[in-house]
C-alpha cells in the first residue's frame, strides 16, 4: 500500500524515552567512534548537540522509510558544522548549466535502447 | 542499457578514502571519476591524488570567475577537470599523499600517473546518465547532502528533498531494485560512492532511489560529468 504522505514527524511520549536513553547512547557513541572533548564544558555542548541529532534521524527516518537512519560518526555535530566541514561543493546548479557553454561541453547523446 | 551495473565488480573503483574534517569532496569526486577513466584506458587501477588537487588547483568557473577552486574551502569537479587538463595529469596517491589541511603546491610533472584526454557535462537524463556510466566509468556528480548525516545503509528515498548541491560524490553503478531494511519495498536505485571513509553509510557507500516517478532525487541528476583519460601502453 502506498505510504500516507501526511505523516506525524513530531513524536509523542517517545521523546521522554529518547531523552532518557540518550546518555546512553552517547556514552557508546563516544566509545565506538573514539570521541574525545576539550572538557566537562564540551562534552555536555557535544551531548546536547547529540540529542538533537537523535531527534533529526527519527525524523529523517519518517520522512525517508526505505533507508536506515540513526547514530553515524557525524552524530556530534550540528548540521551547520557538518556542512562546513564535510561537504566542498561550491556551486549550485543554476551556475553549472550556465558552464554549459563554458569549458565544461554537453555530452553526445548516447544510444539507449538495445 | 543493462538492469543492473556495477564498476566495483569490473575493477573500475578504488579504495573508499576519507577526506577527513577538510571541504575537498570535489577532489575525491574528480579522482575517483579519473581513476575509473584511466583504468578503462590502461587496464591498471591507479590510486590516484587529491591533495595535488587542494594544494594546487585553483582553476575558476569559466563562467562564474569569482568561483574558484579553494582546497579545504571547496572546489568543482569540471574546474578540476579543466585543472588537470592544463596542468599535464594527476600523480598517485603514494607519490602526492593526501593530508587533509590546505598546502603548498608540490605537483612534480615527472610523476604523472594519469592524464585527462576530455571531458563533458551529461544533460539530466536518467537514461543517458546510466549510458554514459556504462560507457565511460563512474561518474563525478554533485548531490544535497541533507540526508546523509544520519544515513546508516538501504536506498535512500526521502519524501521532500532540497536540490540544491553541496556535496560532490562518485556514481560507480546502479541497480533495477533494492529491498530497504526496514521496509520491503522495491526502489531502483544509484549506486554512490562517497568520501567519508568505511566507517559511514554501507562501508562507504550511499544509495539512493531513481527512476521516472521519482527523478532527480537530491539534485542527484543534474551535475554530471564524464572524463576520459588519455591512452598510455
Amino acid at each position: 500500500e502506498e505510504e500516507p504522505l501526511i505523516r506525524q514527524v513530531v513524536g509523542g511520549d517517545d521523546d521522554n524515552e529518547l531523552e532518557l536513553n540518550a546518555e546512553r547512547h552517547f556514552a557508546s557513541f563516544v566509545q565506538r567512534f573514539g570521541k574525545s572533548y576539550r572538557d566537562a564544558d564540551e562534552h555536555a555542548h557535544r551531548l546536547s548537540v547529540f540529542k538533537a541529532n537523535l531527534r533529526r534521524a527519527r525524523r529523517h527516518q519518517l520522512l525517508d522509510p526505505s533507508a536506515v537512519h540513526g547514530v553515524t560518526k557525524f552524530s556530534d555535530l550540528t548540521p551547520a558544522e557538518f556542512r562546513a566541514t564535510y561537504l566542498g561543493l561550491r556551486k549550485t546548479r543554476r551556475s553549472f548549466l550556465r558552464e554549459l557553454g563554458g569549458s565544461a561541453q554537453d555530452a553526445p547523446v548516447l544510444p539507449t535502447d538495445g | 542499457l543493462p538492469d543492473d551495473f556495477d564498476w566495483r565488480d569490473h575493477g573500475a573503483v578504488g579504495p573508499v578514502k576519507n577526506q577527513g574534517s577538510c571541504g575537498s569532496c570535489w577532489s575525491f569526486s574528480a579522482s575517483g571519476a579519473l581513476e575509473g577513466a584511466n583504468y578503462l584506458a590502461t587496464g591498471e587501477m591507479k590510486v590516484l591524488s587529491e591533495q595535488q588537487m587542494v594544494d594546487c588547483d585553483h582553476e575558476c568557473d569559466p563562467s562564474e570567475h569569482d568561483s574558484c577552486d579553494a582546497g579545504c574551502n571547496g572546489g568543482l569537479m569540471t574546474n578540476a577537470f579543466s585543472y588537470l587538463l592544463k596542468s599535464g595529469g594527476l600523480e598517485s596517491e603514494k607519490d602526492y599523499p593526501y593530508t587533509g589541511r590546505d598546502g603548498a603546491c608540490k605537483f612534480d610533472k615527472s610523476k604523472i600517473a594519469a592524464s585527462v584526454q576530455n571531458f563533458s557535462v551529461v544533460s539530466i537524463d536518467e537514461d543517458q546518465i546510466a549510458a554514459n556510466l556504462v560507457k565511460h566509468g563512474p561518474l563525478a556528480i554533485g548531490i544535497n547532502a541533507a540526508y546523509m548525516q544520519t544515513y546508516i545503509g538501504g536506498v535512500s528515498c526521502p519524501y521532500i528533498c532540497g536540490r540544491h548541491l553541496d556535496h560532490g560524490v562518485l556514481l560507480v553503478g546502479y541497480g533495477a531494485a533494492g529491498f530497504a531494511p526496514i521496509r520491503l519495498k522495491e526502489k531502483p536505485y544509484w549506486i554512490i560512492k562517497n568520501s567519508w571513509g568505511e566507517n559511514w553509510g554501507e562501508h562507504g557507500y550511499y544509495k539512493i532511489c531513481r527512476g521516472s516517478n521519482v527523478r532527480n532525487k537530491c539534485g542527484v541528476d543534474s551535475m554530471v560529468s564524464t572524463v576520459t583519460a588519455i591512452h598510455t601502453s
